[in-house]
């Protein structure tokens, strides 16, 4: 079975799609097979690793509304990236269309747990990337993830964001909340009050946080306009080594160099 | 007829509810009414504006779903803030289930349209701070407005942003996008290349630009925490400032103290 993560926030811009390239990043360097699925129609992590003009290619949009013919497979949707390893199901626009196609139709919340059933491709790991809004594709994440990594910013207006997510999560009956959601406080600035304060309020929500906090580090947007994960371009960066240790938290047996 | 401008674009995290609250709370200090509809299910600019505990009211969900009796206007839906001459018809999470309930019937494209046509409770101006994804409370918000502003934070990631935002307003048949629109260079950090290279890039898009930029300043995340728009607070930092430089553009007939 591939271990699968959900990247989710329901607060736009709090270090989603940076968490999750950074951490398939960090696997496919330590030689894991990783499978980054873009769930955003916005597309953010399909154009931090694609080539710019790479040719369209299937969406998990083939998975809700099949064209005749053979069934399509997450695996079958995949495409290498630049990173040996690491491999990306890219996004598509039409994604937006979903909820209005599909939203009503009975069933449509697992359809993506039924293409993850089994082993996917030998990927050991496939990482979610969410958009930022309650809709099918989030619902269907939720429904699919062992475990839900939530990037909160440090700062004031995130962490309403956070109390809408976990009142998601308790709707979605994820009664495990406790063991299967990690709280990761992301963009912290240490010399701002704003930032300091949030990472003391955070101590007062009844979910796990992560011990660390991944700091401002302008190097992440330069890796994205270079086509690159960060732990592969700069991976002695202040947020790569901050990724790193994140990584250890998640999967303890993994042997870091 | 009030004004209506609508700040939205696709990508999350760039700066449209700072932008909305800041001009809102420019044109309230200088004297004039202004309505801020918040059309986002996470309700950023609801939480930074509403008292802690405040009372839960409508939202523009009661016009795309009326209850018995007699329909809700606009203005009956808008509450006071703590600033004079500034109200808000706040969000509500349900506006999340809108696309999957009456996204396919005709003319919901329409509502908020209908709802603004004529003068709304004396307003001068209505604000729209629009959700991170294309559904119908986008469409509403395009359809009605009269400028669409467009923050775009000055990195990488949000041109591609930019791009798929233009390509949904020509879809919405907004034919004079050169006049309609303004894209307003958000989270400008001098230091970085990453920002000074958006800035350029920006140059070659189709689409008119403010000369300016909102440059980091953390005093916005601390107004949010206080519950106060940065120009009721600290008008002389360097964000309120540069949002005050923008109104004057949008606004020039303003008489500017
Ligand atoms: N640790 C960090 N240091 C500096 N910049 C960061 C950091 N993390 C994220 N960013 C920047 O913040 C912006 C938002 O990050 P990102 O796109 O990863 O967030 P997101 O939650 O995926 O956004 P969306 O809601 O649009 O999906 C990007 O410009 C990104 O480069
Ligand atoms: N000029 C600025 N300087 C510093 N921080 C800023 C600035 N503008 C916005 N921010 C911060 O960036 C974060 C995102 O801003 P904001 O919530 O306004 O963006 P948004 O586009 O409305 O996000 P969403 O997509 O979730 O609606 C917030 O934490 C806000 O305080
Ligand atoms: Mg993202
Ligand atoms: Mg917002």
């Amino acid at each position: 079975m591939s271990t699968v993560w959900a990247i989710a926030n329901l607060k736009g811009g709090v270090g989603k799609t940076s968490t999750a390239v950074s951490l398939a990043g960090w696997l496919s360097r330590l030689g894991r097979r990783v499978l980054l699925v873009d769930l955003d129609p916005q597309g953010s992590a399909t154009s931090w690793l694609s080539p710019p003009g790479a040719e369209d290619v299937g969406s998990v949009f083939d998975l809700f509304q099949p064209a005749a013919g053979a069934p399509p497979t997450l695996a079958g949707l995949a495409r290498p990236t630049a990173c040996g390893g690491l491999h990306l199901v890219p996004a598509d626009p039409v994604l937006a269309t979903l909820d209005r196609h599909c939203g009503a139709r009975p069933g449509m919340g697992l359809v993506l747990h039924q293409a993850l059933a089994g082993r996917v491709g030998r990927y050991s790991h496939v990482i979610l990337d969410c958009p930022p809004v309650l809709g099918i594709l989030l619902v269907n994440a939720l429904a699919a993830a062992d475990r839900v990594i939530v990037p909160v910013q440090t700062e004031f207006l995130a962490l309403r964001g956070l109390d809408r997510m976990l009142a998601t999560l308790r709707m979605m009956h994820r009664h495990r909340i406790e063991a299967e959601t990690l709280v990761v406080p992301t963009l912290f600035d240490r010399r701002t009050r704003a930032s300091r304060h949030c990472l003391e309020r955070l101590q007062g929500y009844a979910v796990r946080r992560w011990a660390g906090q991944i700091p401002v580090d302008t190097r992440l947007r330069e890796a994205a306009e270079l086509g690159r994960p960060l732990p592969w371009w700069r991976p002695a960066s202040r947020a790569a080594l901050a990724y790193r240790q994140l990584l250890a938290e998640l999967e303890p047996a993994l042997v870091m160099p």
